[in-house]
């Protein structure tokens, strides 16, 4: 599955751009 | 035990500060409080400093701050406009201010580009999404063969590099996100439309007396 996806879409979702974390208590 | 300086630097914002951040941002001046009350967690989780170096960015987005990661590096280095190896309190706010839901969409394009853009030279190549890929792949213990990966990268600059010239220039990435709107969801944080709501602690240290949102 993952060879069907975009690059990017796989990137976004890393951890470290999980900004919404930073709001979360 | 403290030393002159961190104390020095740990003040609240004044009120101009508060009053110029505001004017530059969609945020107003009680968001901008709120803000500091969040900046001032995260600032002062390793050194009491009032300045978020990347350690301490780390350890807000992992819980640890030992954990190397190449997105974070990237968010950080954003963040750190003026290349100081830490962020201040203005920093801060502007950077989030293109995380407002209400912030232009081109702003949230411009950043996304400059993200993966890993080396500034204008240009998102192939061998920065594939560092990219290769990352993401570490990250979420995912194990990929070479010849997987290279398929997603061909399938990938098939779709965003129209001029075939092996790197997505802005106009491409536009297009590009503009096809793939999900890719713009992790540069909208719905939580800053009530931080006022998240941190109401900022009220205690207030610089306006009338308290508007």
């Amino acid at each position: 599955r993952p060879a069907t996806m975009n690059a990017f879409e796989l990137i976004s979702t890393s951890q470290g751009l999980n900004l919404g974390i930073l709001f979360e208590k | 035990m403290g030393c002159f300086q961190s104390k020095a630097r740990r003040q609240y914002p004044g009120h101009e500060d508060l009053v110029l951040l505001a004017s530059q941002t969609a945020f107003s001046i009680s968001e901008v409080e709120a803000l500091f009350e969040l900046f001032k967690s995260i600032s002062s989780s390793v050194i009491d400093d009032g300045l978020i170096n990347k350690e301490e960015f780390q350890l807000a987005l992992f819980k640890s701050g030992k954990k190397e990661n190449l997105f974070a590096n990237r968010i950080f280095a954003l963040f750190d406009v003026k290349q100081k190896g830490v962020i201040d309190f203005g920093d801060f706010v502007r950077a989030l201010n293109v995380f407002h839901p209400n912030a232009p969409h081109e702003d949230k394009v411009g950043f996304s580009f400059k993200l993966y853009d890993l080396d500034g030279t204008g240009f998102i190549e192939r061998k920065e999404v594939k560092q990219m890929l290769i990352a993401i792949l570490c990250e979420s213990e995912m194990r990929l063969s070479d010849e997987t990966v290279e398929l997603i990268l061909n399938k990938t600059f098939l779709e965003t590099d129209v001029n075939q010239d092996g790197k997505i220039d802005k106009a491409e990435w536009e297009n590009f996100v503009s096809r793939n709107p999900s890719l713009l969801k992790i540069m909208t944080l719905p939580y800053l439309r009530d931080i006022t709501t998240t941190f109401p602690s900022f009220v205690f240290n207030s610089e306006v007396d009338d308290i508007a949102t």
